[in-house]
């Protein structure tokens, strides 16, 4: 079963098409294995991606450099993951 | 455990396919003169493409609902499953939905694509797409909402095996799109089709492929303002709405555009909520206000097709 250990979520607001480009760039990287939940489209709209643990620091990196904003949406996605198994398993009993 | 009856069934809690499967069932069961199960193809993987079927009288037009193309967005799956719960526990009681289903079918799909809902329950909860191999190529499966036959190959879907938007090697290669696709043509009489994703809060009409409005846009417009109007009545959640192009972006070989140019005026596709915290990790506590305020937008969309005749 594949997990998640260390990979977060980051939600990214660009504020200008400039960004939204770099972060059309950013998804082209194929070595970060970036998994776009919602993709860079226009800056009205918050992008959100999920950043697995070795991609982390380019991809931090990559945003500050950039200047570009952004929060963790999901600190740590296999703990969400576990915390959803173990409520459908409560659930069941 | 296996719940004994449909009233004993966790709404607010997510499912494994089987137990869902065994809630179409019992649902079926206890309800034989209103729902039917009707099975429309089968998965690359060979499950049943199950749909049911609410239904009052014979040669009824009908109105399609779909819940979960897109596996990993298991709010869809666990939605779909409330509303066919609150379509037999209305029936007879609410006055809108008892004359809605005494004029029409309604036909819901809750797993669309039970490969990549299984696979998300047991190998990779993150998994999007079809569970088809491709052909020269070590990634696996097609993105569903690019594989249709509408702009099919344009801009807004990739022609790589491994993206996740990946159209597939030709319109309708997946046999839960052909089974569907199958079902539309041999039906010949559906009024409304919605198809249902998560997040990002949204209610989209056609078309995604071209700039080009259809040529409903007003009143598909008016009917989506309405609808989310509803919406946010319940629990105050914002939606965005027109048309996809428009509103989120293009995106070639989508589901109601096609169903759209087969001449189903009334197409929608939803986003579900997006709490900002969670993506396609929706708590379970949210299940049912998620399903709650989508049933409220889903009747304008169904009253309105059945009040507006073509």
């Amino acid at each position: 079963k594949e997990t998640f250990v260390g990979h977060q979520v980051l939600r990214i607001t660009a504020k200008n098409e400039a960004e939204i480009v770099l972060l059309k760039e950013l998804s082209q990287l194929e070595h970060l294995e970036l998994d776009f939940w919602r993709e860079p489209i226009d800056e009205s709209l918050p992008v959100d991606v999920r950043v697995p643990f070795h991609s982390l620091q380019p991809v931090r990196s990559f945003l500050a450099y950039n200047e570009i904003h952004y929060d963790i949406m999901i600190e740590d996605l296999q703990d969400l993951l576990d915390t959803e198994q173990q409520e459908m398993m409560s659930s069941r009993a | 455990l296996q719940p004994r009856s449909t009233d004993d069934f966790n709404y607010a809690s997510y499912h494994t396919l089987s137990e869902i499967n065994s809630f179409i069932d019992a649902l079926v069961q206890e309800n034989p003169n209103l729902v039917s199960k009707i099975v429309i193809g089968q998965s690359y993987e060979g499950r049943p493409l199950n749909v049911l079927k609410f239904s009052t009288g014979a040669n009824r037009p009908g109105i399609w609902i779909d819940t979960g193309i897109h596996s990993r967005e298991w709010v869809t799956q666990a939605s779909g499953t409330w509303f066919a719960k609150k379509i037999v526990t209305d029936y007879g009681r609410d006055a809108a939905l008892t004359a809605i289903l005494d004029s029409f079918d309604i036909f819901l799909e809750i797993v669309t694509n039970p490969d990549g809902f299984q696979f998300t329950h047991t190998s990779n909860r993150m998994w999007r797409k079809t569970r088809k191999p491709i052909s020269g190529s070590l990634c696996v499966g097609v993105d569903p909402n690019r594989n249709w036959d509408a702009g099919f190959g344009g801009a807004g879907s990739s022609s790589s095996p491994c993206s996740e938007t990946y159209r597939g090697p030709y319109a309708h290669s997946e046999p839960e799109v052909k089974a569907i696709v199958d079902f539309v043509k041999s039906h010949g009489n559906l009024k409304a089709f919605v198809s249902i994703h998560s997040y990002s809060q949204m209610l989209l009409y056609p078309y995604g492929y071209t700039k080009t409005p259809c040529k409903d846009q007003a009143e598909l417009h008016e009917v989506a303002q309405r609808a989310v109007a509803a919406l946010t009545s319940l629990y105050g959640t914002k939606y965005e709405y027109g048309s996809i192009i428009n509103v989120i972006y293009q995106a070639s070989g989508g589901t109601i555009d096609w169903t759209y140019n087969q001449g189903v005026k009334y197409s929608f596709t939803f986003e579900l909520r997006d709490t900002g915290r969670y993506g396609f990790l929706l708590p379970a506590n949210q299940i049912i206000p998620t399903a709650q305020e989508t049933w409220l937008s889903l009747m304008v969309i169904m009253d309105h097709t059945k009040n507006n005749s073509y």
